[in-house]
This record gives structure tokens, C-alpha cells and sequence, in this order.
């Protein structure tokens, strides 16, 4: 075990217990700007530690989460990267910085912790929660699909041994209640952003109506800015638009659900495909996905900050 | 721990609507046990598929008569499993 985050291995995958490990290590590191929140349990009694960035009391937030879907290990590998990367930058990244002294960071690593821990022990091909489905012996519902948010259209699945099922009710899942519960206790979140992988595409509300939101054009040019910046780095090219009109039509999703609540600034990262190896990139491949993810990521949160809503 | 011996994954381009449709139509069979990574939805984004070792030959003969084409993207997945949990205990030592 690596005795502090400067010898954590940010170019290997990771269990569970190793990156709680890190978070732990991170708060101790830097007690005067991060701190461990737990938010609530997973079904199998699993926290759901969420780190938070601050530097002052009753500050605007952005949250961003990796890693909901559990076998997309690249997503919660770049979470811990951009986790150490916010530590090393406050200070000396003059826009991170800025950005840290008038507002706070969440991130929340292993959205999905059961499905998470899995993928490492059973099936590496697990994607979904790890709650049983009463009358099916298929497992697990689709956290992606759970939210209050257009819940039971088109484009989620009913049946429990789909991998888009829905689950029961919006919310059944606790890794989904918790989040919900935070977001609305916080009440003042500006900017939310949801990480999954793969197929290279910035996305922000809709996903279960064509209906186009609100605030469209101004996240259409935002979503360019922020995939022009992270190509700069390898070349790596996005697309970008709402869900409905990018991908599929999709009800029940994460980020419907925060813009419905009035986060403006509510996207969706699928990140670097290589074309070869889908959701299973390669240990090599975390930290190039990581790097350009963060110029990203700075767009939309630098963004954020020069806009108060 | 599950055991993906033989299953590939399949990338799939279809080139009009009607294969899309037999696509979609192929995804709502839960029996053959295919893992759809990304879906079928238009002609611009291929679809990725994990097939069982069981079901490839059926599956690819199905997609040649439908003259649905494809490549292989992963040729074995446990081969790709086992050299990442290779690469993660080599690093941890």
C-alpha cells in the first residue's frame, strides 16, 4: 500500500478498498481543503464517500461524479487523478485557484460502489447496482435510468434483466436517493457533472424529451469550448449536443434530473474511445483520458464561475 | 468469478434504418445473453456488442444474412481481462 497520495499509482486500476484508502489519505494530506462526506450506504452497506474541496463556509458547488456505471474503470481512475490534481493545483493553478476560493468541489469517486467491488471479485462485465429484483433472479438496475426525470419512457428498460432497467420506482436506488438527497439539501449546486465511458461525447440535457432546455445555446457553446480545449492536448475529438439528439433517447437520467432542479451547468462526460478496446482501457490509457478530461472540466467550472446564476 | 472465455466483441456499422431495426430487434432477445455497449440508433454510430462463445457463430452468420457488416473489436475478452489484471498486479508488486 502506498503510504501517501504522492506514491499512489495513478496509472493503475484500483479496488475499492485502495481507493477509499486514497481519499483517506488525501484528507489527511490536506486537512484545511478536503474533507470526507458520506453521503449515505450503498445496498450492500458500502458508503458512499463523496470528497469535498473547500475553502470557506455556505459556498456555491459544482459536483462531479465518476464511475455510476462500475465497469467503466477509467472513469473512477480519473476521478482519483483529478482528485489529486485539484490538491496539487489549488495554489499554483491560478483559474483552479480563483475557482476554489469562491466556490466548492465535490467528487464523488465510486458512484457505484457495489457494482464497483464486482466487477473486481465476480464479473468484470457488471455495470448496474447490485440490489435484487423481487420475482427475478437478474440483479440490479441501471442508475442511469433511476432518476426523477421523464422515469418509465421510452428509452429505459422495464424488464430487470436488461442492462437499462429502470428499476421500480425513480430513486429506488439508494446510490441514486443519496445523491438526490444531497443535491437538494445543498441547494445551491451550479454545476453538475456525471462521468462515464466510452465513445468520446459531452453531453447536457435532454435525454427523455426532444424538447430542447433552456439554456441550449449557451450549452451548446460551452459543450464546444469544453471539447475544443480537451483535444488540445492528444487530438482526441468529441462530439458534443444533448442526449436525445447525440445519442438515444434516454429517461430517467442523471443530469435531466439536476437541470430540472436548476442546475444550469449539468452535463455528461463519455470518455476516450481508442476504438479497440471499449469501456476496457488499457492501465496506459488512464492518465492521457484523465488529462485531456480536465481541460474539460476546467472549461465547464471556469465557466461556471464567470457566470453566476 | 465469471469467465468470458470466447466472447467477442463485435463492432457492428449498419448502413440504413431496416438494419437498425434488426438490430434493436436482436437486442430485445435477453436469451442469447449479448451486451449491448453502445446501442443501435442511426447510421453514424457503430454498435458495439459482447457475444457469448456460445451464441458467435449463430450471431454472425445472422448478421452476413442480413448483410450486416461488421469487425472484430475484441477477439477473446478474457484474453484482454486477464492481461489487465496482469498489468495490475505487476504494478502493485
Amino acid at each position: 500500500q502506498p503510504r501517501n497520495t504522492d506514491g499512489y499509482d495513478y496509472a493503475n486500476y484500483h479496488t475499492l478498498n485502495e481507493i477509499n484508502s486514497f481519499i483517506d489519505m488525501l484528507v489527511a494530506e490536506n486537512p484545511n481543503l478536503v474533507s470526507k462526506i458520506v453521503i449515505g450506504q450503498s445496498y450492500e452497506g458500502r458508503p458512499l464517500n463523496v470528497l469535498k474541496f473547500s475553502t470557506g463556509a455556505n459556498r456555491p458547488g459544482i459536483w462531479i461524479d465518476t464511475g455510476i456505471h462500475s465497469r467503466e474503470w477509467v472513469t473512477q481512475a480519473s476521478g482519483t487523478w483529478f482528485a489529486k490534481k485539484i490538491v496539487t493545483d489549488y495554489g499554483r493553478d491560478p483559474a483552479l485557484t480563483a475557482i476554489l476560493n469562491k466556490m466548492d468541489i465535490f467528487l464523488e469517486i465510486v458512484t457505484n460502489p457495489d457494482g464497483y467491488a464486482y466487477t473486481h471479485t465476480s464479473n468484470r462485465m457488471w455495470r448496474k447496482t447490485r440490489k435484487p429484483n423481487s420475482g427475478y433472479s437478474c440483479v440490479g438496475v441501471d442508475p442511469n435510468r433511476n432518476w426523477d426525470a421523464g422515469f418509465g419512457g421510452a428509452g429505459a428498460s422495464g424488464y430487470p434483466c436488461s442492462e437499462t432497467y429502470r428499476g421500480p420506482y425513480a430513486n429506488s436506488e439508494s446510490e441514486v436517493k443519496s445523491i438526490v438527497d444531497f443535491v437538494k439539501s445543498h441547494g445551491n449546486l451550479k454545476a453538475f457533472v456525471s462521468i462515464h465511458s466510452y465513445s468520446q461525447m459531452l453531453l447536457y440535457p435532454y435525454g427523455y424529451t426532444s424538447t430542447p432546455c433552456k439554456d441550449q445555446s449557451e450549452l451548446h457553446a460551452l459543450a464546444k469550448k469544453a471539447i475544443t480545449d480537451l483535444a488540445s492536448l492528444y487530438g482526441t475529438q468529441y462530439t458534443y449536443g444533448s442526449i436525445i439528439n447525440t445519442i438515444y433517447q434516454a429517461s430517467g437520467g442523471t443530469i435531466d434530473w439536476t437541470y430540472n432542479q436548476g442546475i444550469k451547468y449539468s452535463y455528461t462526460f463519455e470518455l476516450r474511445d481508442t476504438g479497440r478496446y471499449g469501456f476496457a482501457l488499457p492501465a496506459n490509457q488512464i492518465i492521457p483520458t484523465a488529462q485531456e478530461t480536465w481541460l474539460a472540466l476546467m472549461a465547464i467550472m471556469q465557466h461556471t464561475y464567470n457566470n453566476p446564476y | 468469478r465469471e469467465n468470458f472465455v470466447g466472447h467477442q466483441v463485435l463492432r457492428i456499422q449498419p448502413t440504413n434504418e431496416e438494419q437498425i431495426s434488426v438490430l434493436r430487434s436482436l437486442a430485445e432477445k435477453h436469451d442469447l445473453g449479448l451486451d449491448f455497449w453502445t446501442e443501435p440508433v442511426s447510421v453514424t454510430k457503430p454498435v458495439d456488442v459482447r457475444i457469448p462463445f456460445k451464441v458467435l457463430q449463430p450471431i454472425k452468420i445472422f448478421l452476413l444474412e442480413n448483410d450486416i457488416q461488421y469487425s472484430i473489436m475484441i477477439q477473446d475478452l478474457q484474453d484482454l481481462l486477464d492481461e489487465e489484471e496482469r498489468v495490475m498486479k505487476t504494478r502493485s508488486a
